[in-house]
Formats: C-alpha cells, structure tokens, sequence
C-alpha cells in the first residue's frame, strides 16, 4: 500500500503505470522544447512524490533519467522510434526534474529542468577501444572537419546552397584516426555554384533543415572527407504544439566534456532547461 | 522462533517503491 507521509506528499511506486504515463508526457514536453541537439528518451525513473493540491488537484514531482537518441531534435521521427545511443556510440544521460499538475483528468508541465552529461570515457572504452569519444566543438580538427564537409556537400549540390546551423555531435576516432562529426544544415537563397561571399546568402523563409554526418580521415599523404546530408521534411506541427508555454530559455551549465559549441550546446554537455507552463 | 500454527507470518522484505526499472541500460 502506497506510504502516507502524512507530510502533504504521499510515496508512490516508480513504476505504477499512471506515473509511467506521466514520466513519458513530461519526457514528450522535454522534446518538444529542446532547441538543439539530439531527442531523449526515458531510461529509468528515479524519484516520484505525489503532492496534494488544494482545494483540487494533485501535482507529481519526478526524477527522471533519460538517454539520447540518435535523432536530432529537428528530425520529424517520433523519439520512441528511434535508436538510443549506445555505450559503444558514447551514450549521453539526461538528468530531469518535472513537476507535473493533474487537475481534471488533464496533466500540465509547469516545471522542468535538466542537464545532461555523457557517459565515461572509461565506459566506453571497457566495451570498445577503439570506438570514438565525444570532443568539444571547438577543437580545430572539428572545425576543419565540419568546413571540409559542408564545403564539399555544397560543391556537389548544383543547386541550393545550405549553411551550417549546428554542430550537433563531434567524436574523435582512433581507429582509422579520423574526426566524425553531425551538423544541422539550412537551405539559403544562393545558389551553390554562383555563391561569392557566403555572408550575403540567407536562409530561407520556409526554413529547409538537413542533417548532416561526415567524417575527415587522416590518410598517408592526406585526408579524405565524407559526408551525406539527409533533409528534414517540413512536418504539419500538431495542433498541440500551438498550446505550448513561452519558449524555454536554455542556459548553458559548465560544458561537463568542455563541449562549449560555438554554434550550439551539444546534447553531450550539460545544459539546462527552464520552461514554462504548457498542456 | 517457531511461528505457532494460525499465526500471521512476519511480513517479507517489501520491495522498494523507487527507483524504477531500467528500460535501456545504466550509463
């Protein structure tokens, strides 16, 4: 029987299937107001207290843990179909506090804060050791590698030319010695093969992202680049979507694997994200 | 302790309310 505390909170079971449902709502919110980085999904729920609300209502305070998914935030892909990183891919954990308000059958987010941070370096090396591990978006070899890629994708398109808008995701490899990376890309009004000064082309009205991997490794005499672009299909939001509180301000935590990304937080350092109310 | 016939046993452990099941893997 769940325990009364008898101090206006009452302890519930971590995995009752109505505070499942709940966890997975506010891991919904989460994703739908992460502005960079990659979609997460729930691993694990840590902590719950159920707190009564007068006169009406009652309001679940929650310690989730989540894991990142191999989908961008901007991919149209629901989170539950896609693929959670693995441990061998260096697999980043989400660390989430939700308050959530039942009232009438209806639940409500009204706080949510989270940082996430990505797995050891020795945990990824006991599995695989010579998988890559996550680096900081502004190492020079990550840099020459995104402009390597995005210079030769735009050399191969005879048609739009896209402009970086996030760097997303940079690894260092060992083995071949190589630097992989994954950036979000957005279509402008030049045309690749006309473009003189980068600076004056703008994207688009109708935002048109692409989802870029590519890799530049490191060979006798040279480097070879590679890289292929996939583009996000414009999806029809939700109707919900149109209900959701101010966008969230995200401050950016002292970067956990110093990933201080010129562009954008990657979901492999620690950020924070405050959001207001939405149902 | 022999429990007499007729009485309640002592209750097992009970299991713990939190932390949850694990649904992918433990970082």
């Amino acid at each position: 029987a769940p325990h009364n505390t008898g101090l206006g909170f009452k302890e519930v079971a971590c995995d009752d299937p109505e505070v499942e449902q709940v966890a997975l709502l506010a891991v919904d919110y989460l994703n739908q107001h992460l502005l960079h980085g990659f979609s997460h999904v729930l691993n694990r729920i840590d902590k719950v207290k159920l707190w009564f609300r007068r006169p009406v209502g009652v309001v679940y305070e929650l310690e989730l843990d989540t894991l990142e998914t191999t989908c961008h935030v901007l991919d149209p892909t629901p989170p539950a179909n896609c693929s959670v990183r693995q441990v061998t891919e260096h697999a980043v954990e989400g660390d989430c506090d939700f308050h959530v308000l039942k009232q009438d059958g209806k639940f409500t987010v009204f706080h949510s804060q989270c940082h996430s941070n990505p797995d050891s370096a020795e945990d990824v090396r006991k599995l695989c050791p010579n998988c890559g591990l996550l680096i900081p978006f502004n190492d020079t070899n990550v840099v020459r590698t995104v402009k390597a890629a995005l210079d030769t994708f735009n050399a191969q398109n005879n048609g739009t030319y896209f402009k970086l808008v996030e760097i997303s995701r940079a690894l260092n490899v060992p083995l071949p010695v190589s630097t992989s990376v994954e950036f979000v890309v957005a279509a402008t009004d030049c045309n690749a093969q006309e473009v003189t000064d980068p600076a004056k082309c703008n994207l688009l009205a109708e935002k048109q992202y692409g989802f870029c991997k590519a890799s530049l490794v490191q060979k006798l005499g040279g480097e070879e680049v590679s890289v292929a672009c996939k583009d996000f299909q414009k999806q029809p939001q939700p109707a919900s979507a149109n209900t959701a509180g101010p966008a969230p301000a995200v401050d950016q935590a002292a970067p956990a694997v110093d990933q201080a990304a010129p562009a954008a937080p990657s979901a492999g350092s620690p950020a924070s994200l405050v959001v207001g109310p939405m149902v | 302790k022999v429990v007499q016939p007729g009485m309640a046993g002592a209750a097992g452990p009970v299991a713990p309310l939190c932390p949850g099941r694990v649904r992918h893997f433990k970082i």
